[in-house]
């Protein structure tokens, strides 16, 4: 799997529609404390899939919707796209993939996997196939690289799993 | 099951020997399977040794001996089993000057192994300048963010501008 | 014991508000006792709010922001019982470089309202220059620490001889 | 009170014996990772009467002892001073205050102050009357600056008790 695309619409800090170009090689991600970079990131994880709102830093999951500035009101509803390319498939599906999570305030959150509404779980497959997903040890939240080393021998086990 | 647990195993732990060894340059690492003898019960223990000092706890190495151990595993979890993607929310932080540049190194062979795509998180100019492309987050407007993309003299002015 | 605490209470509270749109530049910051009316059973909660941003829960605030609102924190509490030491590893870590700045200015301040003596470990070159003393610690010997009294320039010399 | 000196000896990588010179204002503490910047700092923790092992990064207390390198041997023990001056004092007690901290292989830890054996207690009374502790908020660990913001509410009153 090749993931070209990160698409937001009023997720976190990012209410206005931002598109992430995620080319190959090593991307920068830089600016001032608060502006937005680790919110960016958490996207990532949670159109994968991502269940908890802890992991999310909120107390529920409809944190992650843009609630407002001084200047702007809050928005009803947070959806991140994430556009990937699959490795030339045996079974003749599309090779371009596109996955939409939308969250909506008091209606929970609903996927779309090229256009077809799907259950939590089959995204979650798609992404196990691909060696990552929402809980993927490549996906190095702030302060917790050393995560890893706290972690217990079984979580530990865990992550050799995904990798087996 | 247990076979392909096992090879994944074997695999892990020979990349994780020799990337350790290469961000301490010097000193020994290696993966052991504990607590059981069926490898889908067993725990993952890591065994870290710096150059020159006896093998201790993994919670005594320092902060940033944990991360450069730390992103030695997860390098190798890679090489075994390529993720598309990989993320790094400002794991530079703990490192000191010398260690930013082994890091650094090693991303950059890392690029050439694998089709990973990295998206890294930092504040350090080191690690700033050593990225293929920069993309900036500002707030001009308090509370949203905007993405821009920059050159690395434009960073350097973002982040004076704040 | 209540009356105690609710005057410490009122104090911190004072010093946070000031401390905290300090090192912010603006935005607004309290403490308040929750769940309990008796203040020796209660809670401190904190609320902050970066300049420009809705009032939002603790967890949503980024590394740095969380690192500056704790700090004005902690020297809250000095300024209302002041300590003789106060340690602080790496805590400017997570912070950008302006608010470096601000956090070293803060610093400055502190040591001119109170007695405390501060030990900051820094890998940071901007803090490690807003130092009035430095000391540096190596490992010449592998595995053992000795402790050298360095300038400024001697500080540079031995992060770069890692 | 007024922390003047710290004494280390056979403490975690600091073998010889180690003196610091502690300051009025700023004093910064530089090295590379893994040169001993926080052992130094925990030894300051451990002399006021730190009781956790694991807060010391340790499975035992007795993981503060030299352990050892590829050229030297591993010790018995490890010793902490602390030297301070206390405000000018009613009770007519010296004004120089000097603690000591030792712990031995097999044998756990012994306090004095001033010469005279004390316990661990006593410790922990005297600093606490000086407003600072093995777990003073102001003592911040490496990794732990955010931890204010993480714990609980009750858990912050106490730390306004302790400025009470
Ligand atoms: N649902 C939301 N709506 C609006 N703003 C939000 C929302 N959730 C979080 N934020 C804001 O996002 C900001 C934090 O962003 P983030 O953690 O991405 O910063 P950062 O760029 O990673 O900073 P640092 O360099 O300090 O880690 C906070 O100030 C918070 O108020
Ligand atoms: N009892 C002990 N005997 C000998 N060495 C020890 C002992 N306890 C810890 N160490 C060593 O001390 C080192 C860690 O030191 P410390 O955590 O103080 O580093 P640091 O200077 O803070 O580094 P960083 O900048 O990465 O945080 C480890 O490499 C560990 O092996
Ligand atoms: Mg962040
Ligand atoms: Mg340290």
């Amino acid at each position: 799997m090749r993931i070209r695309r990160l698409k937001l619409t009023g997720f976190k800090s990012f209410v206005d529609p931002t598109e992430l170009h995620i080319e190959p090689g090593l991307t920068g991600i830089v600016g001032p404390n608060g502006c937005g970079k680790s919110n960016l990131l958490e996207a990532i994880r949670w159109v994968m899939g991502e269940s908890s709102a802890r992991s999310m830093r909120g107390a529920g999951m409809e944190d992650v919707i843009f609630a407002g500035t001084d200047s702007r009101p809050g928005r009803d509803f947070a959806e991140v796209t994430l556009v990937a390319e699959r490795a030339p498939a045996e079974d003749g599906q599309d090779r371009e993939l596109e996955v939409i999570r939308r969250i909506e305030r008091g209606a929970g959150s609903a996927y779309r996997m090229n256009g077809r509404d799907v259950r939590a779980k089959d995204i979650a497959l798609l992404f196990a196939d691909a060696a990552t997903g929402a809980h993927s040890p490549a996906l190095v939240s702030q302060g917790k690289i050393a995560a890893v080393i706290a972690a217990k021998p079984t979580e530990r086990r865990q992550m050799l799993e995904e990798a087996a | 099951g247990r076979a392909r647990l096992l090879a994944a195993f074997e695999a892990v732990d020979g990349h994780f020997r020799r990337l350790f060894t290469t961000l301490f340059e010097g000193g020994q690492a290696h993966l052991a399977l504990i607590d059981s003898d069926d490898p889908l019960e067993a725990g993952l223990e890591i065994m870290a040794q710096p150059p020159g000092k006896k093998l201790a706890a993994l919670t005594l190495l320092s902060g940033g001996e944990q991360a450069l151990t730390a992103c030695a595993l997860i390098f190798a979890l890679f090489l075994t089993n390529p993720a598309p993607i990989c993320v790094l929310d400002e794991v530079d932080a703990p490192l000191d000057d010398a260690n930013i540049e082994r890091f650094c190194d090693l991303l950059e062979r890392m690029t050439q192994e694998t089709d990973t795509r990295y998206l890294i998180v930092t504040h350090n100019a080191v690690t700033m300048s050593r990225m293929h492309r920069l993309f900036g987050v500002t707030m001009i407007e308090r509370g949203v963010s905007r993405l821009v993309s920059v050159d690395l003299g434009g960073a350097e002015r973002l982040l004076a501008a704040e």
